[in-house]
């Protein structure tokens, strides 16, 4: 049964795209088979896979309107696959809004390939549009990326409101696994307290340990791999490796 | 002629709310009268300047469809003027679409209110959808915000491309203002490269001093105040008193 793990989040810049990379490379080096998919136009995780989402000609734009299948339009890339985007697909929310079942989309184009995958990751773009709600609704699980300062924790709850309602609506299994302390700076009373406030506003189940913040991070997708591989022995690739571990669905190899 | 400074950037959390904010403030200190436009559902500036978005009646999305003017809906909060925003704005992107001159929406809603401010600055989403193509289109100058790592850098070109078609199609005295660095850390190369690369890479100018990193900056909205208020002698205070120095309209007080 594949896991399928919408990584969602409205707030900007909270460590979505990177908590899909490395935790898909982290799954990746514990012998998962593993798919990510990229569901913003921005393509950040494409880019940041070693793909170029301005040079690819067909992406997952294409597979969500029925043009294209999965499988014709995926990308191998260090080993992981990608269903890349391209900036192609800020059309999709609107050419999606008018037919009918739009919010399943991303569920029937992942249908053909989920059995080749243990895991797929759904990396989503900072809203709570067409295309997020593509995502959770193709999850079996959400993994909530959480930086830890006000902003970014004010937004939880309007993204829990959301999966209310595609649980109500168009995916009643979908559960929260859980929120990840993403560029944590522990140094911080403003963290500390942020994810203190979290687990208790909103019972959420808060996944060990954090990640630490690290320019190391920033670096990676400069190089087009992730963390793990940038800088294998560094406390954030360290981190990302404990959280695969915690949420490894074939349960874990050491 | 007032000045209306959209602050934009289609990548996640690269301080786009809170330069508005700090700028907004450090304007209003050296006497300017200005005016903030939350143009984000997640209505991030409305909840940093002390509004409550969750428990407004009437927002920028009754403005923009018409159904209110601005001058009802403004909010006063610590002296700054704020047009806000509620999750209803989220639906303005889909009503908005089937409207004739739907980019020119925000720039209407401002007429009849335009001369009483010496500033307006528009704090856009993260994406280049229709609120931040109404955001561009009423502007008369464009700010970026530009977090110093390599995927902030990367979505530049396509938002000057954005840009460009605005100035085709909607807009065409738009201009850019130039580029602020923000959440600077002065410490990595990272950081120091990708600031040398963008001014380069596009020919932007370079807006000084850059923001620096500083936790009080992310500890303000928690009380609904700006930095400048919270932090009012820390090194981001200045540097934004610095800036809107460099870009207020009016000339120097100091
Ligand atoms: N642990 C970390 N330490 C330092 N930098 C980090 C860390 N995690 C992520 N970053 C950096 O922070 C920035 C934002 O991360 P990322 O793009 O993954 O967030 P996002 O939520 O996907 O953003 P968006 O909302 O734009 O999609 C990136 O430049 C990334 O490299
Ligand atoms: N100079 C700084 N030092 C430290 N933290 C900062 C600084 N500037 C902004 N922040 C914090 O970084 C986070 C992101 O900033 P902000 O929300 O302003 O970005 P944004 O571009 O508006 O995000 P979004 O794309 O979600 O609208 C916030 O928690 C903010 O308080
Ligand atoms: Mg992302
Ligand atoms: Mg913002």
């Amino acid at each position: 049964m594949t896991e399928i793990l919408a990584v969602a989040n409205q707030k900007g810049g909270v460590a979505k795209t990177t908590t899909v990379h490395s935790l898909g490379a982290a799954l990746l080096e514990r012998g998962r088979r593993v798919l990510m998919v990229d569901l913003d136009p921005q393509g950040c995780l494409t880019y940041s896979a070693g793909g170029d989402p301005d040079k690819l000609e067909a992406s997952l734009h294409d597979v969500l309107l029925a043009r294209a299948s999965a499988a014709e339009v995926l990308l191998t890339l260090d080993g992981l696959d990608v269903l890349p985007a391209t900036i192609d697909l800020a059309g999709a929310e609107v050419h999606l809004l008018t037919r009918p079942g739009r919010e399943h989309a991303l569920s029937r184009a992942l249908d053909p390939i989920r059995s080749r995958y243990d895991v797929i990751l759904i990396d989503c773009p900072p809203s709570l549009g067409t295309l997020t709600i593509n995502g959770l609704t193709a999850a079996t699980k959400v993994l909530i990326p959480l930086q830890c300062e006000t902003l970014s924790h004010r937004g939880v709850g309007q993204l829990l409101e959301t999966i209310g309602d595609v649980r109500s609506f168009t995916n009643a299994n979908l559960e929260v696994l859980g929120v990840i302390a993403t560029m944590y700076d522990s140094r911080t009373r403003l963290a500390q307290a942020t994810l203190a406030g979290v687990g208790e506003a909103y019972g959420l189940r808060v996944l060990e340990p954090p990640v630490p913040k690290s320019v190391r991070v920033a670096e990676a997708p400069g190089r087009g791999v992730s963390v793990l591989r940038h800088a294998p022995r560094s406390g954030s690739a360290d981190a990302y490796r404990a959280l695969a571990a915690a949420i490894d669905p074939v349960g874990s190899t050491t």
